[in-house]
């Protein structure tokens, strides 16, 4: 079964 | 002093209720432009990012910029004492406000409602979110898309997203058996609500939560159309427009199969 990313594995903390 | 007066208060009711269930607290970043609010919620797999420019505002007076910690359900609870056509004002002091004040004003002048809402402080974490170039843009009907996701979440936890030149599929499976539901470009846009467009630079085939797109379309209200931009391995992006000042965007993080 696909593995749920979070966003950080993608963006960058500001 | 930020002081900030809406004409139609229900616009305000409607964007809290498009952030309240995913982000519980929010930092209302106010400055001369626009006021903006960027929050995550519990686990970090979405995001919403929602945007108001100063023009939405009969008046609009940011002296200095000014951060408001929001809990939303409190602010929720005021804005359910709002009529839709209640003229709504923000007001707080632009320096460490510890509270902000609401002001509804009836649209026939005789009943004035006043609240102070205390801030919290909130030390949550911003993303910065490059602008990127996607694979695919569908625009769509809101109410369509909103359909679509309750639909599938009966027959799984999850969709597939997949774009050809043609069309759009979101399928969904589960014990109850799949579904499949598939959208045609439509040729001809004559009503815009009502029409699919899809802008695919190339086809993309990705799978999220079906639980976070239902919270998403809590926003449908807010605009007649949809627009979703994907990319291969790369968070999906929900936008509802908010006339010509304004957006409401949703970001999520893609399933990826191990």
């Amino acid at each position: 079964t696909p593995i749920q990313n979070d966003l950080q594995e993608f963006y960058s903390l500001a | 002093m930020f002081e900030a007066k809406l004409q139609q208060g229900g616009l305000l009711k409607k964007i809290l209720e498009s952030v309240k269930d995913l982000v519980v607290d929010g930092l209302w970043d106010c400055d001369g432009a626009a006021i903006t609010l960027q929050g995550m919620d519990s686990s970090h797999v979405a995001l919403v990012e929602m945007l108001l420019r100063a023009e939405a505002f009969e008046h609009y007076r940011c002296d200095r910029n000014v951060t408001l910690g929001m809990n939303h359900n409190h602010l929720s609870k005021i804005l359910k004492c709002a009529n839709n056509d209640d003229i709504v004002i923000l007001k707080a002091a632009d320096q460490n406000p510890d509270s902000c004040s609401l002001i509804l004003e009836s649209k026939n002048g005789e009943k004035t409602s006043d609240f102070v809402v205390s801030l919290v402080r909130i030390d949550t974490d911003q993303l910065g979110i490059p602008e990127t170039e996607y694979s695919a843009h569908v625009k769509m009907s809101s109410g369509e898309f909103q359909r679509i996701c309750r639909d599938l979440s009966q027959f799984g936890d999850a969709v597939q997203i997949t774009c050809s030149k043609q069309d759009v599929k979101f399928s969904s499976s589960g014990e109850t058996g799949k579904a499949n539901i598939t959208l045609t470009h439509s040729a001809t846009v004559d009503k815009e609500e009502e029409s699919v467009t899809v802008d695919l630079k190339e086809p993309v085939d990705l799978t999220f939560a079906l639980r976070f797109l239902n919270l998403f379309t809590k926003a449908t209200p807010i605009s007649d159309t949809v627009t979703l931009s994907l990319s291969q391995e790369a968070p999906l992006v929900v936008e509802y427009k908010i006339g010509d000042s304004g957006h409401i965007r949703y970001f999520l993080a893609p399933k990826i199969q191990e």
